[in-house]
């Protein structure tokens, strides 16, 4: 059989929020070094992935190799009867055709628990080749959140440039342009306040915002996020989650025809 | 004039 018990319950909660709004469904890959996700969304430009290691948990076996497709918006519609101090807990029978979600209150005077069908989701699965950034950029996830939100209003287009001097997001459309230049934090006092570079060789990509702005749903998993950039390839926007895991999200860019 | 790329020219099926 499949469990894992988490008592932070609300960082679930929070792994929901930052798929539904990409993905309609996904299958959990459950395996005894923890669960991962794997999932485009539909339009194929962009890719998720979530890996919950399971040091993490509380409590957590897995007997077999367990893959559970699941309906996410179903599976949030679960996940949003669980309190935020709630300990939740994944269980399934080996090849079973349900998953439960049990949550418990701190105190123990309230269990529930839900039953969900499973999915049989065919998934292809895509090898992401390790790569080695020509730019990488921690900033303030609530900063990027209002970037891609004011700058959204501008253009469907969003302009990432990494020079040495920092980093400038940029977009253009029918009313107007707008530059963001963020800089280098001079002194990293709270690092997760900070901006921090790494620039391997300078880097100007094209990405559309509404991708960046559905990433940005998983602002409240991590006060910081990350970018990482090359010529040519998917950006990469990972938030950590708590000491259990990550979510990245990669992005195709825009290519001029 | 830009399109946008599909994430399959860069990560492939394994």
């Amino acid at each position: 059989m499949f469990e894992a018990r988490l008592l932070q319950g609300s960082l679930l909660k929070k792994v929901m929020e930052a798929l539904k709004e990409l993905l309609n469904e996904a299958a959990w890959d459950c395996s005894d070094a923890g669960i991962q996700l794997q999932a485009m969304d539909n339009s194929h430009v962009s890719l998720v992935s979530l890996n919950l290691r399971a040091e993490g948990f509380d409590k957590y076996r897995c007997d077999r190799n367990l893959s559970m497709g699941m309906n996410l918006g179903s599976m949030s519609k679960i996940l949003k009867c669980a309190s935020n101090e709630d300990i939740i807990t994944i269980k399934a029978q080996d090849n079973a055709d349900t998953v439960t979600f049990v949550f418990e209150s701190p105190d123990q005077d309230k269990v529930s628990d839900y039953e969900m069908k499973l999915m049989n989701l065919d998934q292809e699965h895509l090898g992401i080749p390790e790569t080695d950034y020509a730019c990488t950029i921690r900033l303030p996830s609530s900063e990027f959140a209002r970037i891609c939100r004011d700058l959204s209003q501008f253009g469907e287009s969003m302009v990432i440039s990494c020079t040495k001097e920092g980093v400038r997001f940029s977009a253009t459309g029918d009313i107007g342009t707008g530059n963001i230049k963020l800089a280098q934090s001079a002194k990293v006092d709270k690092e997760e306040e900070a901006v921090v570079i790494e620039m391997q060789e300078p880097v100007s990509l094209t990405f559309a915002c509404r991708y960046l702005n559905s990433f940005t749903k998983a602002t409240s998993l991590s006060k910081s996020v990350q970018l990482s950039m090359s010529p040519e390839v998917p950006l990469v926007v990972e938030y950590k989650i708590e000491d259990i895991g990550h979510v990245r999200y990669y992005l195709a860019p825009k290519i001029e025809d | 004039k830009e399109c946008q790329s599909a994430i399959h020219k860069y990560f492939s099926s394994v």
